[in-house]
Protein backbone atom coordinates (compact mmCIF):
# COMPACT_ATOMS: atom_id res chain seq x y z
CA UNK A 1 0.00 0.00 0.00
CA UNK A 2 1.34 3.34 -1.01
CA UNK A 3 0.36 6.87 0.66
CA UNK A 4 1.47 9.83 -1.78
CA UNK A 5 1.24 13.56 -0.09
CA UNK A 6 1.35 16.73 -2.43
CA UNK A 7 0.34 20.16 -1.08
CA UNK A 8 -3.05 20.16 -2.79
CA UNK A 9 -3.90 16.57 -3.24
CA UNK A 10 -3.07 13.40 -1.84
CA UNK A 11 -3.09 9.58 -3.41
CA UNK A 12 -4.26 6.51 -0.90
CA UNK A 13 -4.01 3.16 -2.44
CA UNK A 14 -4.65 0.22 -0.18
CA UNK A 15 -4.85 -3.74 -0.98
CA UNK A 16 -5.79 -6.56 1.30
CA UNK A 17 -8.72 -5.74 3.72
CA UNK A 18 -7.76 -1.72 4.58
CA UNK A 19 -10.94 0.07 5.23
CA UNK A 20 -9.70 3.05 3.03
CA UNK A 21 -12.54 5.21 3.48
CA UNK A 22 -12.87 5.62 6.86
CA UNK A 23 -9.62 8.20 7.00
CA UNK A 24 -12.00 10.57 5.42
CA UNK A 25 -14.37 11.87 8.22
CA UNK A 26 -10.99 12.16 10.63
CA UNK A 27 -9.01 13.86 7.45
CA UNK A 28 -11.03 16.06 6.88
CA UNK A 29 -11.36 17.71 10.56
CA UNK A 30 -7.89 17.77 10.69
CA UNK A 31 -7.52 19.55 6.83
CA UNK A 32 -10.20 22.13 8.40
CA UNK A 33 -8.47 22.12 11.80
CA UNK A 34 -5.33 22.46 11.33
CA UNK A 35 -5.00 23.65 7.74
CA UNK A 36 -7.81 26.35 8.25
CA UNK A 37 -9.53 24.83 4.94
CA UNK A 38 -13.06 25.23 4.23
CA UNK A 39 -14.32 22.49 2.67
CA UNK A 40 -17.66 22.34 3.42
CA UNK A 41 -20.67 22.61 1.54
CA UNK A 42 -24.21 22.02 3.22
CA UNK A 43 -22.23 19.45 5.77
CA UNK A 44 -20.89 17.50 2.85
CA UNK A 45 -17.29 18.03 2.06
CA UNK A 46 -16.74 19.88 -1.34
CA UNK A 47 -12.87 19.99 -2.49
CA UNK A 48 -11.64 20.32 -6.20
CA UNK A 49 -12.18 17.09 -7.41
CA UNK A 50 -12.06 13.36 -5.55
CA UNK A 51 -11.86 9.88 -7.55
CA UNK A 52 -12.42 6.63 -5.89
CA UNK A 53 -11.79 3.43 -7.70
CA UNK A 54 -11.05 -0.28 -7.48
CA UNK A 55 -11.50 -3.32 -9.68
CA UNK A 56 -13.43 -5.87 -8.52
CA UNK A 57 -12.48 -7.88 -5.82
CA UNK A 58 -11.37 -11.33 -5.93
CA UNK A 59 -12.85 -12.28 -2.26
CA UNK A 60 -15.09 -9.65 -1.81
CA UNK A 61 -16.77 -11.79 1.51
CA UNK A 62 -13.32 -11.18 3.37
CA UNK A 63 -13.56 -7.41 3.13
CA UNK A 64 -14.94 -5.39 6.19
CA UNK A 65 -17.65 -3.03 6.36
CA UNK A 66 -18.60 -1.15 3.86
CA UNK A 67 -16.22 -2.85 1.28
CA UNK A 68 -18.26 -5.87 0.79
CA UNK A 69 -19.74 -3.99 -1.67
CA UNK A 70 -19.19 -1.26 -4.34
CA UNK A 71 -22.97 -0.16 -3.36
CA UNK A 72 -22.69 0.38 0.13
CA UNK A 73 -18.88 2.24 -0.46
CA UNK A 74 -21.14 5.03 -3.03
CA UNK A 75 -23.47 5.07 0.06
CA UNK A 76 -21.02 6.03 2.17
CA UNK A 77 -18.94 8.60 -0.09
CA UNK A 78 -22.22 10.22 -0.96
CA UNK A 79 -23.25 10.68 2.67
CA UNK A 80 -19.64 12.46 2.82
CA UNK A 81 -19.29 14.14 -0.52
CA UNK A 82 -21.42 16.67 -2.49
CA UNK A 83 -22.38 15.71 -6.43
CA UNK A 84 -20.61 12.29 -6.11
CA UNK A 85 -20.94 10.28 -9.54
CA UNK A 86 -20.94 6.17 -9.72
CA UNK A 87 -19.67 4.38 -12.95
CA UNK A 88 -19.45 0.57 -13.01
CA UNK A 89 -16.68 0.20 -16.11
CA UNK A 90 -16.58 -2.88 -17.59
CA UNK A 91 -18.68 -5.79 -18.08
CA UNK A 92 -21.51 -6.31 -16.09
CA UNK A 93 -21.03 -10.04 -14.61
CA UNK A 94 -17.71 -10.40 -15.71
CA UNK A 95 -15.04 -11.15 -12.95
CA UNK A 96 -13.01 -7.72 -13.75
CA UNK A 97 -15.16 -5.17 -13.99
CA UNK A 98 -13.79 -1.66 -12.63
CA UNK A 99 -15.67 0.68 -10.72
CA UNK A 100 -15.16 4.54 -10.24
CA UNK A 101 -16.82 7.24 -8.12
CA UNK A 102 -16.13 10.91 -9.12
CA UNK A 103 -17.22 14.25 -7.74
CA UNK A 104 -18.09 17.07 -9.74
CA UNK A 105 -15.20 19.67 -10.21
CA UNK A 106 -15.73 22.31 -7.23
CA UNK A 107 -13.75 25.45 -9.65
CA UNK A 108 -14.07 27.31 -6.57
CA UNK A 109 -10.68 25.54 -5.70
CA UNK A 110 -8.94 26.53 -8.69
CA UNK A 111 -7.72 29.34 -7.81
CA UNK A 112 -7.54 32.92 -9.23
CA UNK A 113 -3.72 32.67 -10.06
CA UNK A 114 -2.43 34.77 -12.68
CA UNK A 115 0.86 32.82 -12.55
CA UNK A 116 2.53 31.44 -15.46
CA UNK A 117 1.08 28.15 -15.94
CA UNK A 118 4.06 26.70 -17.91
CA UNK A 119 7.44 25.39 -16.92
CA UNK A 120 11.02 26.06 -18.17
CA UNK A 121 10.47 23.11 -20.55
CA UNK A 122 6.83 24.36 -21.75
CA UNK A 123 4.90 21.60 -19.81
CA UNK A 124 1.65 22.74 -18.51
CA UNK A 125 1.45 22.06 -14.38
CA UNK A 126 -2.10 21.98 -14.89
CA UNK A 127 -2.26 19.22 -17.11
CA UNK A 128 -2.48 15.96 -15.37
CA UNK A 129 -2.58 11.99 -15.98
CA UNK A 130 -2.79 8.83 -14.49
CA UNK A 131 -2.10 5.63 -16.22
CA UNK A 132 -3.26 2.84 -14.02
CA UNK A 133 -2.31 -1.20 -15.18
CA UNK A 134 -4.25 -3.96 -13.16
CA UNK A 135 -3.14 -7.54 -14.13
CA UNK A 136 -3.61 -10.60 -12.72
CA UNK A 137 -2.70 -14.33 -13.99
CA UNK A 138 0.87 -13.69 -13.69
CA UNK A 139 3.27 -15.94 -15.63
CA UNK A 140 4.80 -18.60 -12.75
CA UNK A 141 8.10 -17.54 -13.84
CA UNK A 142 7.64 -14.01 -13.61
CA UNK A 143 5.88 -14.31 -10.14
CA UNK A 144 8.63 -15.95 -9.02
CA UNK A 145 10.77 -12.99 -8.70
CA UNK A 146 8.61 -11.50 -6.11
CA UNK A 147 9.14 -14.58 -3.63
CA UNK A 148 11.98 -14.56 -0.96
CA UNK A 149 13.61 -17.02 1.26
CA UNK A 150 13.94 -14.72 4.20
CA UNK A 151 12.11 -15.49 7.38
CA UNK A 152 10.35 -12.56 9.63
CA UNK A 153 12.19 -11.61 12.73
CA UNK A 154 15.49 -10.92 11.43
CA UNK A 155 17.59 -8.70 13.49
CA UNK A 156 17.92 -5.45 12.24
CA UNK A 157 21.30 -3.61 10.89
CA UNK A 158 23.15 -1.33 12.89
CA UNK A 159 23.07 1.14 10.15
CA UNK A 160 18.77 0.51 10.20
CA UNK A 161 18.66 -0.86 7.11
CA UNK A 162 16.52 -4.10 7.10
CA UNK A 163 16.19 -7.07 4.97
CA UNK A 164 12.94 -6.37 3.05
CA UNK A 165 14.23 -3.06 2.35
CA UNK A 166 17.51 -4.23 0.85
CA UNK A 167 15.86 -6.61 -0.79
CA UNK A 168 12.74 -4.92 -2.16
CA UNK A 169 15.64 -2.40 -3.98
CA UNK A 170 17.31 -5.24 -5.37
CA UNK A 171 13.86 -7.27 -6.81
CA UNK A 172 13.41 -3.28 -8.55
CA UNK A 173 16.90 -3.99 -10.23
CA UNK A 174 16.79 -7.78 -11.07
CA UNK A 175 13.14 -7.45 -12.94
CA UNK A 176 13.99 -4.51 -14.71
CA UNK A 177 10.73 -2.26 -13.11
CA UNK A 178 13.51 0.87 -12.51
CA UNK A 179 13.83 1.01 -16.62
CA UNK A 180 9.97 1.32 -17.16
CA UNK A 181 10.49 4.70 -17.98
CA UNK A 182 13.20 6.57 -20.23
CA UNK A 183 15.39 9.26 -18.21
CA UNK A 184 17.01 10.94 -20.83
CA UNK A 185 16.61 14.74 -18.95
CA UNK A 186 18.26 13.03 -16.19
CA UNK A 187 15.82 13.91 -13.76
CA UNK A 188 16.18 12.94 -10.41
CA UNK A 189 14.93 9.30 -9.49
CA UNK A 190 14.06 7.53 -5.92
CA UNK A 191 12.76 4.77 -4.84
CA UNK A 192 11.47 2.95 -1.96
CA UNK A 193 11.16 -0.81 -2.37
CA UNK A 194 9.93 -3.28 0.22
CA UNK A 195 10.00 -7.32 -0.15
CA UNK A 196 7.23 -8.68 2.04
CA UNK A 197 8.27 -12.25 3.63
CA UNK A 198 7.13 -15.12 2.71
CA UNK A 199 6.21 -13.24 -0.96
CA UNK A 200 4.92 -9.87 -2.24
CA UNK A 201 6.53 -6.91 -3.55
CA UNK A 202 5.72 -3.05 -3.38
CA UNK A 203 7.72 -0.03 -4.74
CA UNK A 204 7.23 4.22 -4.58
CA UNK A 205 9.41 5.36 -7.25
CA UNK A 206 9.46 9.21 -7.35
CA UNK A 207 11.20 11.19 -10.43
CA UNK A 208 12.14 14.75 -10.50
CA UNK A 209 10.54 15.39 -7.13
CA UNK A 210 7.06 15.61 -8.08
CA UNK A 211 6.09 12.50 -10.19
CA UNK A 212 5.70 9.22 -9.22
CA UNK A 213 5.07 5.62 -10.29
CA UNK A 214 4.03 2.78 -7.61
CA UNK A 215 3.92 -1.38 -7.91
CA UNK A 216 2.09 -3.64 -5.53
CA UNK A 217 2.32 -7.68 -6.49
CA UNK A 218 0.97 -10.16 -4.72
CA UNK A 219 2.35 -13.29 -6.63
CA UNK A 220 0.07 -16.03 -4.90
CA UNK A 221 -0.68 -18.87 -7.24
CA UNK A 222 -4.66 -19.26 -8.05
CA UNK A 223 -5.33 -15.18 -7.38
CA UNK A 224 -1.30 -13.49 -8.63
CA UNK A 225 -1.95 -10.29 -8.96
CA UNK A 226 0.05 -6.77 -9.86
CA UNK A 227 -0.22 -3.25 -10.13
CA UNK A 228 0.95 -0.35 -11.52
CA UNK A 229 -0.19 3.25 -11.31
CA UNK A 230 2.27 6.65 -12.85
CA UNK A 231 1.68 10.24 -13.29
CA UNK A 232 5.15 10.46 -14.58
CA UNK A 233 4.44 12.58 -17.56
CA UNK A 234 6.43 10.31 -20.06
CA UNK A 235 6.86 12.73 -23.11
CA UNK A 236 8.16 15.00 -20.19
CA UNK A 237 10.77 12.94 -18.70
CA UNK A 238 12.28 10.96 -21.80
CA UNK A 239 12.45 14.27 -24.06
CA UNK A 240 9.39 12.84 -26.04
CA UNK A 241 11.72 9.81 -27.15
CA UNK A 242 8.93 7.43 -25.46
CA UNK A 243 5.19 6.99 -25.09
CA UNK A 244 2.94 5.09 -22.82
CA UNK A 245 2.15 2.41 -24.90
CA UNK A 246 5.88 1.76 -24.88
CA UNK A 247 5.56 2.00 -21.01
CA UNK A 248 2.78 -0.44 -20.82
CA UNK A 249 5.18 -2.86 -22.74
CA UNK A 250 7.86 -3.15 -20.57
CA UNK A 251 4.81 -3.50 -17.40
CA UNK A 252 3.98 -6.59 -19.17
CA UNK A 253 7.51 -7.44 -19.87
CA UNK A 254 8.04 -7.73 -16.28
CA UNK A 255 5.05 -9.62 -15.32
CA UNK A 256 3.21 -11.24 -18.53
CA UNK A 257 -0.23 -11.19 -17.25
CA UNK A 258 -3.35 -13.60 -18.24
CA UNK A 259 -5.62 -10.90 -18.34
CA UNK A 260 -5.17 -6.84 -17.74
CA UNK A 261 -7.00 -3.50 -17.83
CA UNK A 262 -5.73 0.07 -18.63
CA UNK A 263 -7.17 2.49 -17.50
CA UNK A 264 -5.92 6.45 -18.25
CA UNK A 265 -7.14 9.65 -17.32
CA UNK A 266 -6.40 12.90 -18.83
CA UNK A 267 -7.42 16.33 -18.06
CA UNK A 268 -7.09 17.16 -21.34
CA UNK A 269 -8.49 15.74 -23.91
CA UNK A 270 -6.25 16.53 -26.76
CA UNK A 271 -3.41 15.05 -24.31
CA UNK A 272 -1.03 13.14 -26.65
CA UNK A 273 -0.88 10.07 -24.76
CA UNK A 274 -4.69 9.89 -24.49
CA UNK A 275 -5.11 10.06 -28.59
CA UNK A 276 -2.07 7.20 -28.70
CA UNK A 277 -3.48 5.14 -26.38
CA UNK A 278 -7.35 4.90 -27.91
CA UNK A 279 -5.18 3.82 -30.96
CA UNK A 280 -3.77 0.85 -29.30
CA UNK A 281 -5.36 -2.00 -31.96
CA UNK A 282 -7.15 -4.72 -30.72
CA UNK A 283 -3.98 -6.89 -30.93
CA UNK A 284 -0.75 -6.05 -29.32
CA UNK A 285 2.16 -8.61 -29.50
CA UNK A 286 0.03 -11.75 -27.51
CA UNK A 287 -2.87 -10.21 -26.62
CA UNK A 288 -6.27 -9.69 -27.84
CA UNK A 289 -8.55 -6.35 -26.90
CA UNK A 290 -11.87 -7.41 -25.08
CA UNK A 291 -12.92 -4.24 -23.86
CA UNK A 292 -12.46 -0.72 -25.06
CA UNK A 293 -14.37 2.25 -23.47
CA UNK A 294 -14.12 6.07 -23.45
CA UNK A 295 -15.69 8.17 -20.59
CA UNK A 296 -16.19 11.44 -20.72
CA UNK A 297 -15.73 12.73 -16.92
CA UNK A 298 -17.07 16.42 -16.36
CA UNK A 299 -13.36 17.87 -17.23
CA UNK A 300 -11.43 14.23 -17.10
CA UNK A 301 -11.63 12.08 -19.78
CA UNK A 302 -10.76 8.15 -18.82
CA UNK A 303 -10.37 5.29 -21.36
CA UNK A 304 -10.67 1.94 -19.86
CA UNK A 305 -8.96 -1.17 -22.21
CA UNK A 306 -9.32 -4.73 -21.13
CA UNK A 307 -6.75 -7.75 -22.76
CA UNK A 308 -6.74 -11.11 -22.04
CA UNK A 309 -3.34 -13.26 -23.09
CA UNK A 310 -3.36 -15.17 -26.14
CA UNK A 311 -0.52 -17.18 -25.85
CA UNK B 1 17.53 4.87 -19.08
CA UNK B 2 17.45 5.65 -15.26
CA UNK B 3 20.36 4.50 -13.30
CA UNK B 4 19.65 3.09 -9.72
CA UNK B 5 21.74 5.48 -7.91
CA UNK B 6 20.44 5.51 -4.49
CA UNK B 7 21.36 9.56 -3.29
CA UNK B 8 18.51 9.89 -0.46
CA UNK B 9 18.14 8.42 2.07
CA UNK B 10 14.78 7.52 3.78
CA UNK B 11 13.25 10.00 6.01
CA UNK B 12 11.56 7.39 7.82
CA UNK B 13 11.79 3.76 8.37
CA UNK B 14 10.46 1.31 10.84
CA UNK B 15 12.87 -1.17 11.20
CA UNK B 16 11.15 -3.42 13.27
CA UNK B 17 8.22 -3.76 11.54
CA UNK B 18 10.04 -3.90 8.26
CA UNK B 19 12.02 -6.77 9.68
CA UNK B 20 8.83 -8.40 11.76
CA UNK B 21 5.98 -8.39 8.88
CA UNK B 22 4.72 -11.57 7.88
CA UNK B 23 2.82 -11.18 4.56
CA UNK B 24 1.39 -15.19 5.27
CA UNK B 25 -1.82 -14.72 5.29
CA UNK B 26 -2.34 -11.89 2.94
CA UNK B 27 -4.98 -12.58 0.03
CA UNK B 28 -6.76 -10.29 -2.31
CA UNK B 29 -4.26 -7.46 -4.21
CA UNK B 30 -6.80 -5.39 -6.29
CA UNK B 31 -6.32 -2.05 -4.32
CA UNK B 32 -8.79 0.63 -3.41
CA UNK B 33 -8.01 3.65 -4.62
CA UNK B 34 -8.71 7.28 -3.03
CA UNK B 35 -7.40 10.47 -5.03
CA UNK B 36 -8.35 14.03 -3.27
CA UNK B 37 -7.48 16.68 -4.82
CA UNK B 38 -8.63 20.22 -2.09
CA UNK B 39 -7.56 22.39 -4.82
CA UNK B 40 -6.59 22.54 -8.59
CA UNK B 41 -3.12 22.46 -7.86
CA UNK B 42 -0.66 23.74 -5.20
CA UNK B 43 -0.18 27.06 -6.63
CA UNK B 44 -4.00 27.26 -4.95
CA UNK B 45 -3.38 26.27 -2.00
CA UNK B 46 -3.96 29.80 -0.18
CA UNK B 47 -1.26 29.56 2.57
CA UNK B 48 1.53 28.00 1.53
CA UNK B 49 2.78 27.66 5.03
CA UNK B 50 -0.15 25.70 5.44
CA UNK B 51 -0.38 22.55 3.31
CA UNK B 52 -1.23 18.77 3.27
CA UNK B 53 2.71 18.60 3.74
CA UNK B 54 2.58 20.24 6.80
CA UNK B 55 0.35 18.18 8.56
CA UNK B 56 2.32 16.32 11.13
CA UNK B 57 3.58 13.05 10.50
CA UNK B 58 2.43 11.68 13.46
CA UNK B 59 -0.56 12.90 12.30
CA UNK B 60 -0.45 10.84 9.24
CA UNK B 61 0.31 7.63 11.32
CA UNK B 62 -2.97 8.12 13.04
CA UNK B 63 -4.96 8.35 9.81
CA UNK B 64 -3.69 5.40 8.42
CA UNK B 65 -4.63 3.21 11.91
CA UNK B 66 -8.05 4.21 10.27
CA UNK B 67 -7.21 2.49 7.42
CA UNK B 68 -5.18 -0.19 8.93
CA UNK B 69 -2.30 0.52 7.60
CA UNK B 70 1.38 0.61 9.06
CA UNK B 71 4.14 3.02 7.55
CA UNK B 72 7.04 1.11 6.62
CA UNK B 73 9.20 3.86 5.38
CA UNK B 74 9.11 7.43 3.84
CA UNK B 75 10.72 9.36 1.30
CA UNK B 76 10.42 13.11 1.27
CA UNK B 77 11.02 15.07 -1.87
CA UNK B 78 10.61 18.25 -3.05
CA UNK B 79 6.88 18.14 -3.92
CA UNK B 80 5.63 15.38 -2.46
CA UNK B 81 6.61 13.09 0.74
CA UNK B 82 5.58 9.08 -0.46
CA UNK B 83 4.65 6.75 2.36
CA UNK B 84 5.43 2.82 1.97
CA UNK B 85 2.74 1.24 4.04
CA UNK B 86 1.95 -2.48 5.50
CA UNK B 87 -0.33 -4.55 3.64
Amino acid sequence: SSLFVFDHKLTLKTCGTTTTLFCLEQLFRVVREELGWQISDHGKANPYKVFYSRRCFMFPKKQQSIHQNWEDETKYLDQLFCNGKSYLVGRLGQTNHWSLYVTETNKEMAGTSSVEKSDCEGRDEDDDETMEMLMTGLRPSKSRQFVTAREPGQPIASDGEDEGHTLGRHVTGVTGLDLVYDNARDVSFQQDAFAFTPCGYSANVVMDEEFYYTLHVTPEDGWSYASFESNVPVKHVSNGSQDNFSVMQRVLSVFEPSDFCLTFFSRDSMNDNFLKLQKISSNISGYTRKDKIIYDLDDYQLLYLRFERTV
Amino acid sequence: TVALNEQTPHSYIDSELSANLDSTDAFEGPEKLLEIWFFKSARCVPDQNRTLRSIDFNTWVQLLELVKCQVLSMKKTEKMDAFLLSE
